[in-house]
């Protein structure tokens, strides 16, 4: 299972729809400061469900949608869609999965699996159930690598419980 | 319940100690549980002693040292537990060239396995990807990807 | 007290609208007082709007645009109140090539005035130093010091 | 004013007397990650009356003596001479002014200044007197480059004030 791409429009600072095709094994992604690497990290971490706004940089969840620059207004909505490509539970043939978050400016978010509406729930479910155990640790953001290691003793704990 | 988290307790440990041994060149790495007596609830912490020096708390490392353990200990959690991918956003930014090195050693090892996704200014790193993606903002707050080709980085990019 | 107060925010404030403007090619920034009814006790926050972009309070900017803020503001309270040093350990870290070139331009009218020590591990930054101290630990956990010429940075130090 | 050498003995990873000689305008510390370079950083900030151990990284005063190797053993003693080239109260010629402090297993710290022990208010009187302001952003430890952002609001007052 990987991640084919990620397309994401609207959010932050991505006002055009934007897709980024990802390699199976490894990707680097590279370019000046500010230019918005680290919007991608958030893209990825929010489509698959995120609930705090402060693990994606943000005050609270509306602040994802791309806020205007001196030339362009606001928009009204942020949407980012992950394509992965996982087995098929049934046999060897890879079927591809899409996962499509999408916020207005109330904060409400809307989840859909391959353009269907599901609940945050079901989006979870089939996660885990698709063997797409993303744990806490798959996604270490900037200045963040060393997060491990300043945990408290009951939270390192708790990661070794989630890996058992 | 018991049996499983001290399975995987075990596990973790010897995999933090493979790989701190890996990128460090040598030297020992632990998990030790806080209070022996109470494997159930006690919490853990980590423990450190790079080649030559002595054992000390992780957090006493230098800058490099702590970034180069916690990669040792994330690597160890996917080892007993493997997700998917691993992205990491300038995990490279505090270790010298030398440390570089080994790092991209453990990655090219790891990538066999899952995926995974370097968001990186360091162009020892960038050599090493199978796709290079670039971001630019020729509109200023507006956000573009290009795909590379490792040698365009440099004039593209402006980096 | 309040009249001396004022006018050192005022000075703080132009010099980090004229630092950010040095580091950022433009722009503007901005010391704010949060409740101006009260200006003996209301606390400051800094806004920044780099060149295109929105205004915003600068821990919404990116890593490497925060890292730049900081020496803005930072060099900002120099101007008002100098101190004989700044000392940075690995303050350059964050920074893209471009940024880094910026910085050292900065860094460069500032060793005019005071002196400066930087920790690095870059290599632009490194060849900008009048005097380049090399720290090595040949005996492990033992560190020893030695005087070194640009040149010399890469065989000695193993970097 | 400037800092023409500092000489650490005991103080951390530097078990060995090492003088490290400063340049008056710029001088950069590089090395491989773990040589000691931020512990000459910690040294400054010490020698200079720190009394805060997590401002050099440290549980308690004590823990900044060289504490062994797999080959050394622990000293009993660590100290840090500070040498500033400062302008003479009065005149032009330049004056040596040698700062030092110890430390003893207990945590006590004495301070002397050209070899005579002060209190530690005095040395402080004195670096204030001969110009010598060091203000709490002189000395940015590693990874401390933003604190100057993340601080309250009203801390970023007291830093204004402090330049008043
Ligand atoms: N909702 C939003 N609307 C528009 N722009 C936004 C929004 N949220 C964040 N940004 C902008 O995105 C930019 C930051 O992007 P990001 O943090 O991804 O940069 P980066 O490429 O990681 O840079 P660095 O190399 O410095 O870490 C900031 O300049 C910020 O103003
Ligand atoms: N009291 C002490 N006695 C002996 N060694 C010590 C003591 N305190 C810290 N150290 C050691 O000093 C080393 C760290 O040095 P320091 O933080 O200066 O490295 P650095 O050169 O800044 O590295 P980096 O480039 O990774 O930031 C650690 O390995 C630590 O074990
Ligand atoms: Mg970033
Ligand atoms: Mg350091």
């Amino acid at each position: 299972t990987h991640i084919s791409e990620i397309v994401v429009n609207g959010f932050k600072s991505f006002a055009m729809r934007t897709a980024v095709k990802l390699h199976e094994d490894l990707t680097c992604v590279v370019g000046p400061n500010g230019c918005g690497k680290s919007n991608i990290c958030d893209a990825i971490q929010w489509v698959l469900g995120e609930q705090s706004p402060s693990h994606v940089r943000s005050q609270n969840m509306a602040e994802v949608i791309f806020a205007g620059t001196a030339k362009r207004k606001a928009y009204g909505l942020a949407e980012v869609t992950l394509v992965l490509n996982a087995p098929k539970a049934t046999g060897s043939e890879k079927e591809k999965l899409a996962i499509t978050r999408r916020v207005v400016p109330t904060g409400e978010s809307t989840y859909l699996v391959n353009d269907k509406t599901v609940r945050l729930r079901d989006l979870l479910d089939l996660l885990n159930s698709a063997g797409l155990n993303i744990s806490s640790y798959s996604i270490i953001g900037q200045g963040r690598i060393e997060s491990v290691l300043t945990m408290r003793p009951a939270e390192k704990r708790l990661l070794i419980e989630e890996s058992a | 319940a018991l049996a499983r988290f001290t399975d995987t307790f075990v596990k973790v440990n010897q995999n933090f100690q493979k790989y701190f041994q890996y990128l460090f060149g040598g030297g020992v790495a632990e998990v030790r549980m806080m209070d022996d007596a109470n494997p159930l609830e006690a919490g853990i912490e980590l423990f450190a002693q790079p080649p030559g020096k002595r054992t000390q708390h992780v957090l006493l490392l230098s800058g490099g040292e702590r970034a180069l353990a916690s990669i040792a200990f994330l690597i160890a959690l996917f080892s007993v537990s493997p997700s998917p991918f691993l992205i990491l956003d300038e995990g490279d930014a505090a270790l010298d060239d030398a440390n570089v090195e080994r790092f991209l050693e453990l990655i090219s090892r790891l990538r066999k396995e899952i995926q995974v996704i370097l968001i990186t200014h360091n162009r020892r790193t960038m050599e090493n990807a199978s796709t290079l993606i670039g971001v630019t903002m020729d509109e200023p707050g507006c956000s573009k990807v290009v795909s590379l080709n490792p040698g365009e980085v440099w004039e593209k990019m402006k980096l």
